[in-house]
């Protein structure tokens, strides 16, 4: 089934 | 000194009211150009985003860059103690652990004051890239929580597939499945009721409904929507906040392993 990707790999940090 | 007059004091008791079951903590940035607030929820999953700018404030001061970091459970309360007509004015001192609230009746005859202790928070921040997304669509923002908790009895997980035709909001679960579709409708008398979509390239993507739902508190912010997607990146879903700003909230999709 589908996995749930966490936000903080798409938007790196600053 | 930071001090902020919002004459519609019911827009701020909105805002809180549209993250606190996102966020616990945050740290609200007051600078010269507005307040801002970005956060993940606890489980790093959503993220959301705020701006409120300093010219939507009857009045607003900044002299120097503030982060304060509010408990949401307690700014909650302090600002439903705030009357719907209420006028509200935050106050902090540049150097202060305490934000200052004032809620002014619109007559002026009852004034209430009280203060919220700051805490010390270690916020991560995130870099929002700014980009472009193959699909935009803006619908009515009942229709869009009505979707929402429909489908949500449903199953857990929503595809949401764009195309020119229209978007799809699917759910499957043990006891059947649910679809709904809207279309792109110009015809409205109310630019709120209107669906438009535009799209370059058709999207589907996949998504837990109980962020969706909990993004939808912020439904009586404003009439419309608007959900901005690409293949294999966060949803953006936006609700304007008067002209004064907005609030985005961002969620990560299932994929597939």
């Amino acid at each position: 089934s589908a996995q749930q990707v966490s936000i903080r790999s798409f938007f790196t940090g600053r | 000194m930071f001090e902020a007059r919002l004459v519609q004091g019911s827009l701020l008791k909105k805002v809180q009211e549209a993250l606190k079951d996102i966020v616990q903590e945050a740290s609200w940035d007051c600078t010269s150009s507005g307040l801002s607030l970005q956060a993940m929820d606890g489980s790093h999953v959503s993220l959301v985003q705020l701006t409120l700018r300093a010219d939507g404030f009857e009045k607003y001061r900044c002299d120097r860059n503030l982060a304060m970091g509010i408990n949401m459970g307690s700014m909650s309360k302090i600002l439903k103690c705030a009357g719907n007509d209420d006028v509200i004015t935050l106050k902090a001192e540049d150097t202060s652990d305490r934000l200052e609230l004032m809620f002014e009746s619109p007559k002026g005859e009852k004034i209430s004051n009280y203060e919220m202790k700051l805490m010390d928070l270690d916020c991560e921040q995130l870099g929002i890239p700014d980009q472009e997304y193959s699909c935009s669509i803006k619908m009515p923002s009942h229709e869009f929580a009505r979707i929402c908790r429909d489908l949500s009895q449903i199953g857990e997980c929503v595809v949401i597939t764009c195309t020119k035709d229209g978007v799809q909001f699917s759910a499957k679960g043990d006891m059947g499945s649910g679809t709904v579709k809207m279309s792109q409708n110009l015809g409205a008398e109310k630019e709120d009721d209107q669906v438009t979509i535009e799209m370059t390239e058709p999207v589907q993507l996949t998504f837990a409904i109980k962020y969706l739902n909990m993004f939808t508190k912020a439904t009586s912010l404003s009439g419309s929507v608007c959900l901005s997607m690409s293949n294999d990146v966060p949803l953006v879903v936006e609700y304007k906040v008067e002209d004064m700003g907005h609030i985005k909230y961002f969620l990560a999709p299932k994929i597939e392993d």
